[in-house]
């Protein structure tokens, strides 16, 4: 098929071509009959005039249209993007005209992303503290050992 | 009923309709104003032609029926170009979703969904807060043993410094020595006793 | 935060008295300060 550039050319050439062709120099010099029948030849010349600038000023408001609105890369990518969804039937997602509604799905990436983080240090700050639970237990062994020394010591001078 | 062509607009970056309607006005200008350069033209060349009878109100008719000529066409052929353009060019096929909107297809999350998955969220942060803090009692009550481990290490020092003193003064074990220096004493109380009798 | 089970809430629930260990250490010195006073008293008796 071809592209939405070549598309968007075409038509406005053959748009451009019609409306040429309805104004016709015929239709130009029975308009001005009066002064067609004076100057016919002067007639020709302004209307030849009249159509090449009514057609250079037209192709270059296209042109500038397309540049402002970037349309030859639009066109390009739009016909990309259609190009890849060709295999699909049913009509796509659009938005629901409810922002908090079609925000959910662009923030839930996100989401998802920050919940595995979340998972991920909350795993590692439990292994941490599992380390240091081992430490606090063996410290706890520690004291108690030393308080029976202790007792055993004044056990023993007692 | 109008089609206000959103998700093109959201592609384009302007509705569909404006950028045709910006082009029919600015089509729409050039031919009005080349009308007037045509119908100057004319006139400046009727002032070389001073017997002529063509008067500009002549001319001025010959303008607008030859404008209002064109510019009907011109409306009819511009509504058709817009139609073809805005059916295919600057629009966007239904089956089609734009690049940031595939989020949309891979996370369809309802609002119940969107919901939980922000609860788990809220809880997972309020869990490793709690984890956090639960990590920071662990350490503090290590540098506590710290303090109690050295204290309870001191003492047992002072019984060892206790110890020491008595083996540095002969009494390896205290006890025994002082059963030893007891019974010692005890002899010495029953030798005194004899010596006192005798020598009564 | 509290209300939240941790994976060492186990572990922070046992945690002994610290204080209490110490003080307790205070009985066992002033036990081996009679203890000595004691052996003071007898070996003078001794003497």
């Amino acid at each position: 098929a071809p592209s939405r550039a070549q598309v968007f050319a075409t038509v406005v050439d053959t748009f451009l071509e019609k409306l040429v062709a309805a104004g016709s120099y015929q239709r130009f010099a029975s308009c001005y009959r009066c002064f067609y029948k004076l100057q016919p030849e002067m007639t020709r010349g302004i209307y030849d005039q009249f159509v090449s600038q009514l057609q250079a000023s037209i192709k270059e408001e296209i042109q500038e249209v397309k540049d402002e609105g970037n349309l030859e890369v639009l066109f390009n990518s739009l016909d990309k993007i259609a190009e890849e969804a060709q295999s699909r039937e049913e009509p796509a997602w659009r938005p629901s005209g409810i922002p908090e509604e079609d925000v959910r799905s662009a923030v839930v990436p996100y989401l998802l992303k920050h919940r595995s983080y979340l998972r991920k240090v909350l795993k590692e700050k439990e292994e941490e503290n599992g380390k240091v639970a081992e430490s606090v237990l063996a410290g706890r062994e520690r004291i108690a050992e030393l308080q029976q020394l202790i007792q055993a010591r004044k056990r023993a001078w007692q | 009923s109008v089609n206000p062509m959103a998700y093109e607009a959201q592609f384009f970056g302007f509705t569909p309709q404006t950028c045709m309607l910006r082009v029919y006005i600015a089509f729409q200008d050039y031919l009005f104003e080349m009308m007037l350069v045509v119908e100057s033209v004319i006139l400046k060349k009727l002032v070389g032609f001073p017997d002529c009878k063509i008067s500009p109100f002549q001319i001025r008719k010959s303008t607008e029926k030859f404008l209002l000529f064109m510019k009907d066409h011109f409306d009819k052929l511009f509504s058709k170009m817009e139609e073809v353009l805005l059916q295919l060019v600057l629009n966007i096929p239904e089956n089609v979703l734009l690049p940031e909107d595939k989020v949309q297809e891979q996370y369809p999350y309802s609002k119940e969904q969107f919901q939980a998955l922000q609860d788990e969220i809220r809880q997972l942060q309020q869990q490793y807060k709690a984890e956090a803090s639960a990590g920071q009692a662990l350490r503090a009550e290590l540098e506590e043993q710290k303090a109690v481990q050295a204290e309870l290490e001191k003492i047992l020092q002072w019984f060892d410094g206790l110890e020491n003193i008595c083996r540095e003064h002969g009494t390896g074990n205290f006890k025994e020595s002082f059963a030893f220096l007891t019974q010692n004493s005890k002899k010495l109380q029953d030798v005194l006793k004899e010596v006192e009798e005798k020598s009564k | 935060l509290g209300h939240l089970q941790t994976s060492q809430a186990q572990v922070l629930s046992t945690k002994p008295d610290y204080q209490k260990i110490l003080d307790d250490q205070g009985e066992v010195l002033s036990c081996m300060e009679l203890v000595l006073d004691e052996l003071q008293q007898a070996a003078k008796l001794l003497q």
